[in-house]
């Protein structure tokens, strides 16, 4: 199995090559990608070359053959239908972002509970009651949820998610999730970025 | 210097830890805490050796005890200022989570280009013109911000940012961004977390 961090960088690599892509850029050395995350030149090509991928050494890599061989190991060649739960603050913002269906995810559903948002249009989708989620996610072919509902209803709503057939949940609320193996979980937590920071400026300026 | 890694699990740990004060329990054992983070109690003990932390064998650490131990090697036992640039949807879901002032981060400023949006109320904070921003850095002693402006617009507002005396930016716009050695950027890659369950997901139907 391919660990976490691999993964991780792998997004970062595919977000350079994307920006590289829309400005005409046609090559790239495992050294440029190597900016982009920490580790060196040598990270880059231990990471390429688990999938396959060597470049020649003073030519480096196609930035489009690079694209397609990252998104064929994540598995975003192909399109991925994802429903929102909890139509909030959060949710609205998501579902007015391009960038996730550039990259392979079409937000197809909000739900939420409260009678107020039911029926009002956010973005691409109506928002529905969760009764209505289960047949969604099955006429769509749904496998992906974003959890953005307050985090005392985040168990309970993951568990209608899982039963609906979800497999994926990426998750804002803050509390932990205990679901069936099968269902994959991806944690946000937006504070951890500024707690980071938070260690670096100090640790910074402690000298 | 601690690994990021490292800092990440810490904040992990934060979390489960802050959700059992919440509840009210008193002590926590590595394995527990070993639940939330890859990695094992192994993990978890390794870690807070790392900032000399030794738990009981058999009887764990206090929670609360481990909850101030975290943050004060974070830094976030004092309250850090914060500025938000690029007052859009992001900027307004941001701006109304209470979550990061219960963890020690106050946002005290909203800042855009828009005149549409200029004076108008979000949250805590009323939108300002992004020409007023320098004087409100200094005045609150500012020294962490989050970009949520669009891609092209990153490297030169988080310029401005760096000259106004921000030493942290948390970037949720794709660019990558050049600054100088002492300003530190924690970048925000949503669409990574989608991809990791797509990874995820994909394996497990692989076999
Ligand atoms: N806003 C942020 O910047 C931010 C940052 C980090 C984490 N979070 C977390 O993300 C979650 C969403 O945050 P928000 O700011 O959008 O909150 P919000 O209160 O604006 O939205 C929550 C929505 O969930 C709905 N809801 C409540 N119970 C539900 C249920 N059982 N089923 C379906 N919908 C339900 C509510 O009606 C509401 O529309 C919260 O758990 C929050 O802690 C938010
Ligand atoms: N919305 C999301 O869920 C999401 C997810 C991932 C990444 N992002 C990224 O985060 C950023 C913000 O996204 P959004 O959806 O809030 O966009 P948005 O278009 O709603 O908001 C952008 C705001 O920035 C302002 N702005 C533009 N140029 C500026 C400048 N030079 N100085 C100050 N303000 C300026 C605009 O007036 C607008 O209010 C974008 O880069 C986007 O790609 C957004």
């Amino acid at each position: 199995a391919i660990p976490d961090p691999s993964v991780r960088r792998l997004s970062a690599y595919l977000r350079h090559l994307e920006n590289l892509a829309a400005s005409g850029v046609k090559r790239v050395s495992s050294r440029q990608l190597a900016e982009y995350v920490k580790g060196g030149d040598a990270q880059v090509r231990r990471d390429l070359a688990l999938f396959g991928q060597f470049g020649r050494r003073g030519v480096g890599y196609d930035v489009e053959d690079l694209i397609q061989v990252i998104r064929t190991i994540l598995g975003t060649r192909a399109q991925w239908n994802v429903v929102v739960v909890g139509a909030g603050q959060l949710c609205q913002a998501l579902l007015r972002y391009r960038g996730f269906k550039e990259r392979g995810f079409a937000l197809v559903g909000a739900f939420d509970t409260d009678p107020r948002k039911i029926g009002t249009q956010c973005g691409p989708v109506t928002i529905r009651h969760i009764d209505a989620m289960e047949d969604i996610i099955r006429k769509h072919e749904v496998r992906l949820a974003i959890l953005t509902v307050p985090a005392q209803a985040a168990q309970q709503t993951a568990e209608k998610l899982a039963a609906a057939g979800i497999e994926g949940i990426m998750n804002f609320a803050g509390a932990g999730l205990s679901l069936p193996p099968h269902v994959h979980v991806s944690q946000v937590d937006l504070t951890a970025h500024l707690e980071q920071l938070s260690f670096l400026v100090s640790s910074t300026r402690a000298g």
